[in-house]
């Protein structure tokens, strides 16, 4: 999984 | 972005929006915990520190202004309002919600995906929101009420994470490689924890009387 797609949530 | 999350994250702002109302029309926060405002202050500061470094679109970083502004204002609100903060009930807000931090800080340095500053403090940041919630459910027992926003205030709060967990189960089925345990387990946790919470409130719609 890329770094940003877990982080695209709130 | 899918309607799930969508939902979820409009229930948590309506959650948010509902306790504010309730302390700035009614200037009370009779039945309201500071501890779990207090927690949630810490949730959204520790897990929202990229907000500046990392730019996913306008209405992630919107969104979470508004919950870093909200959660504090609210903890001023209750801390330092002059006619609020005369009705708090510290007397039975007691719960002992530091007890919480430190085990989650410590499962954060134990359990996370990357070991980095930011990481482990936004994984922090999920371990902490998963209990944040039980100095309230506490205080709901003791003040014996759900009938009012506080009760409203709840169950859009205990919803949202719900519908986090259908975000989660959708991304799954649609994006490849999106396996976020920690994440998935803590909201589990966090949701379940409402579950006594849902019981009795949905009693309270069926009997359309105030439940105990």
């Amino acid at each position: 999984s890329t770094e940003s797609d877990s982080k695209d949530e709130l | 972005m899918n309607i799930f999350r969508l939902a979820g994250d409009m229930t948590h702002l309506a959650s948010v929006l509902v306790l504010l109302l309730k302390i700035h029309t009614i200037k009370s926060c009779a039945g309201v915990s500071l501890r779990t405002q207090e927690l949630y202050a810490i949730v959204f500061a520790t897990r929202y520190l990229d907000i500046f470094t990392s730019f996913v679109s306008v209405y992630n970083t919107f969104m979470k202004l508004v919950f870093l502004g909200s959660s504090f204002s609210i903890v001023w609100y209750m801390r330092y309002h002059k006619a609020v903060h005369r009705t708090y009930d510290r007397e039975q807000d007691t719960f002992r919600h530091w007890f919480l931090v430190l085990p989650c800080l410590v499962l954060a340095l134990l359990i996370h995906e990357k070991f980095t500053f930011l990481e482990v403090l936004w994984t922090f940041s999920l371990y902490l929101e998963a209990v944040a919630i039980l100095p309230q459910l506490v205080l709901l027992q003791r003040t014996r009420n759900i009938d009012n926003l506080t009760g409203q205030y709840i169950f859009l709060l205990g919803g949202y994470r719900g519908l986090y967990i259908l975000n989660w189960i959708y991304r799954y089925f649609t994006e490849p490689h999106f396996v976020h345990w920690i994440t998935w387990i803590a909201g589990l946790v966090q949701t379940l924890l409402y579950a006594d919470f849902f019981y009795y409130y949905f009693l309270r719609f069926i009997g359309g009387r105030g439940v105990e």
